[in-house]
């Protein structure tokens, strides 16, 4: 099952690596964007999950109500062989249906890109109907795999979007404030 | 099977995004380097799959004929939400037998990391005995992937090492230069 090992993946690659110094990550951006920085948003990484693992690279595309603010400070780290590689995170400003704006750590869940790819080819072994259980297969062991650990505890919230709502231009955003 | 669909997510994650463009980075690397960039050296990206699935981070660590040289230049990509995602690659010196220096760019395949985690955790599936079947699935099904792949075709190495010869202090490096 395809969408068990990308969760494990997802976790060991890199949640289980971030996570526990996103609040100090945090903490630091906040000190060098004074000023700037509002006090409402989010400590945790928000970790977008759309049901039909179709996955955009930049999310001002999918909301006009969301924009690229700054990335949180780098992390870099030896990793099997490759010095310093750089692990980031992507800050946005996301704003509410009274015109305030929320920061929020935001991002796709990578891993639905390959889930997305691999029912696109023919080789790879699962067509179009599989995915979205693969989707939902993902989010659940993700799910389980989070509330275990100990290290990445409320460091995060994983939303599932479903894709009954695409005809709205601000379903985004105010998911994302929802949480 | 996991190992499936960690080779599909390494080639539609990772090798399909940086194999194109690998080497003009190289070119680039060679112009800014002159004096010490050696002629002998690998144009291609090696990716080392050990059998045991035991990825160490640093390659000097294995083998004192091997140094970190330099990155190659950053490839940054706004990917699933993260503006600016680097991508980089490590390019090692690498001695052989008559003191000449080789170098390459290489680096471990970072799927066996979660290969190996999960062989370790009670919950992820999978136990030790089953790992070598799986670093084996992954490497079968990666040579079958980029052998299709017009892109990625010629621009690339993989090494599967077994843990038969780990008593020689210089193996990595000898195994390297045999490619
Ligand atoms: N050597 C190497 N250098 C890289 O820059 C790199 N980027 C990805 N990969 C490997 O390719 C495959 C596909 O990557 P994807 O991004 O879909 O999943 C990634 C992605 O969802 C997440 N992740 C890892 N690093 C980052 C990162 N820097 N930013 C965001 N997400 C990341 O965690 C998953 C597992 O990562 P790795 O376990 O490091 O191995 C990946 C994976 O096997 C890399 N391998």
């Amino acid at each position: 099952n395809v969408a068990h090992g990308l969760a494990w993946s997802f976790y060991f690659g890199y949640l289980q690596l971030v996570l526990p110094s996103l609040e100090a990550s945090i903490d630091s951006f906040r000190a060098s964007h004074q000023g700037s920085f509002q006090s409402r948003g989010s400590q945790k990484l928000i970790v977008l999950i759309p049901i039909n693992a179709n996955i955009s690279h930049k999310l001002e595309d999918e909301d006009s109500n969301i924009k690229f603010y700054d990335s949180l400070p780098n992390s870099q780290m030896d990793m099997a062989g490759i010095r310093g590689r750089v692990y980031k995170h992507s800050v946005y400003r996301v704003q509410d249906e009274h015109g305030k704006t929320h920061e929020c750590p935001v991002e796709y869940a990578t891993p639905l890109l390959t889930l997305y790819r691999m029912s696109q080819d023919r080789n790879a072994g699962f067509g179009e109907p599989e995915r979205r259980q693969q989707v939902l297969l993902f989010y659940r062991t993700l799910q389980d795999i989070l509330e275990q650990s100990l290290e990445c505890r409320n460091r995060y919230r994983l939303i599932l979007l479903n894709d009954e709502h695409e005809e709205d231009p601000h379903f985004l955003s105010k998911t994302i404030l929802k949480h």
